[in-house]
């Protein structure tokens, strides 16, 4: 479902060149549950994007559903994130105008759903997150936990069938970290989504199935998670 | 040094009112090294920015060196921010037009320091925190760890008497972090700086002395740390 191979990524800063992945091989495969782990700037977050088709390698290729995903117009790859991909932002990029169940609502102006059901939709994402009581609040009104629960829930609200999760429990207490990553396991035990996400909580981890370690720019270790 | 009486802190949002601190009374002594845990909305960052002059409560005492903050002129509580408080914020609070070496060079302005010397002393920092092949890196084109690493750098360039880490270890590796956890130990053991930090990671909160538990706006535990 997701063949990546020799990804590579590099900015140019002046005279000099940072490479982010140098060299990242990788196949996921459909209702796979996996993590990745490595240290603050090894590339997760860079990783991420390019499966998100947020963000384009420099050089190597990219399979998704077969198809080569630097040969897809901005059209195809438009769909592909907007009816196929949730995305959690490691800095949530929630719309700072709006209140919290209007960011929720957004991304269903994609899917079929026909807009008066929007309200009802989201509001059912907001309780399963516990923001039920906080529907109009804008971002600013919120805490850094309950900006990170609107993000997650906005992730969600689609029914995509891959979740891209950069440290979605990153600003949140045990209890509830754990509750989003039931909710996580539900969509991919019941309903077979993808999940991929990044963590630095081993605890976190544990929920999913496998756990790649991502160090310099290159993946150096897959391992099973053998409690599950 | 820190004394908080019955603090009250409401938000009014329309015919309703949050209460986001119902009553938190707090006494923190010169030198401490203090976790706050709890869960997320709770009043953890309220609190944090009430301690650190940057919002006032909405009733409740707060003595600062046995002044009454509530009594003190603009110009007295910019002094206390910008002289004796070092802030980590949740959210970072970077500049995003400047590199990351002159975000943290900023406070340097309020500090005694000629400017000659602002630049060695903000490389000492990034060194500090592991960042010094990224000095000229704008926010954006950083890590979401590398930025928090810079926000905590920032924090400490004016040798400031009292720390205020708002969850600084969110976005970091295990390793990362626990390299930034020896630094504020560094400076509470070696020079007696007071630390107050917000973490919902058991372990981060294991390097302080003392942990309090904030629910529902108000302090429901406090022990001590009894590896230390
Ligand atoms: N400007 C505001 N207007 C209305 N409510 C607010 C505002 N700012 C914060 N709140 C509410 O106050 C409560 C406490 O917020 P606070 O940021 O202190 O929580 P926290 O303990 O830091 O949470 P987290 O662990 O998620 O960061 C939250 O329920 C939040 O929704
Ligand atoms: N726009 C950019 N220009 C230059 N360098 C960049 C840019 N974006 C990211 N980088 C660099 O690429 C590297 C990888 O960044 P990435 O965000 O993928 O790391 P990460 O593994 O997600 O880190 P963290 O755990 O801190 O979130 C970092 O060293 C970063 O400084
Ligand atoms: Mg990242
Ligand atoms: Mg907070």
């Amino acid at each position: 479902m997701i063949v990546l191979k020799d990804i590579k990524k590099s900015y140019q800063m002046g005279d000099q060149s940072i490479e982010a992945l140098r060299g990242a091989s990788l196949v996921i495969k459909e209702g796979e549950f996996m993590s990745i782990m490595g240290p603050s700037g090894s590339g997760k977050s860079t990783l991420m994007n390019i499966i998100g088709c947020l963000d384009r390698p420099t050089s190597g290729s990219y399979k998704f559903d077969n198809k080569e995903v630097s040969q897809l117009s901005d059209d195809e790859l438009a769909t592909i994130r907007n009816e196929k991909i949730g995305f959690i932002f490691q800095s949530f990029n929630l719309l700072p105008r709006f209140t919290a169940i209007k960011n929720v609502e957004l991304p269903l102006i994609y899917s079929k759903l026909p807009s008066v059901e929007w309200h009802k939709r989201a509001l059912e994402a907001m309780k399963a997150v516990g923001l039920e009581n906080r529907l109009n609040h804008k971002p600013s009104e919120l805490s850094g936990g309950q900006q990170q629960r609107v993000a997650i829930a906005r992730a969600l609200i689609n029914n995509p069938s891959i979740i891209l999760a950069d440290e979605p429990t990153g600003n949140l207490d045990s209890k509830s970290g754990e509750q989003i990553m039931r909710i996580l396991q539900g969509f991919n035990e019941d309903k077979g989504v993808t999940i991929i996400l990044v963590t630095h909580e081993p605890n976190i981890a544990q929920f999913s199935k496998r756990i790649i370690h991502v160090k310099d720019g290159a993946v150096i270790k897959d391992e099973k998670v053998l409690n599950n």
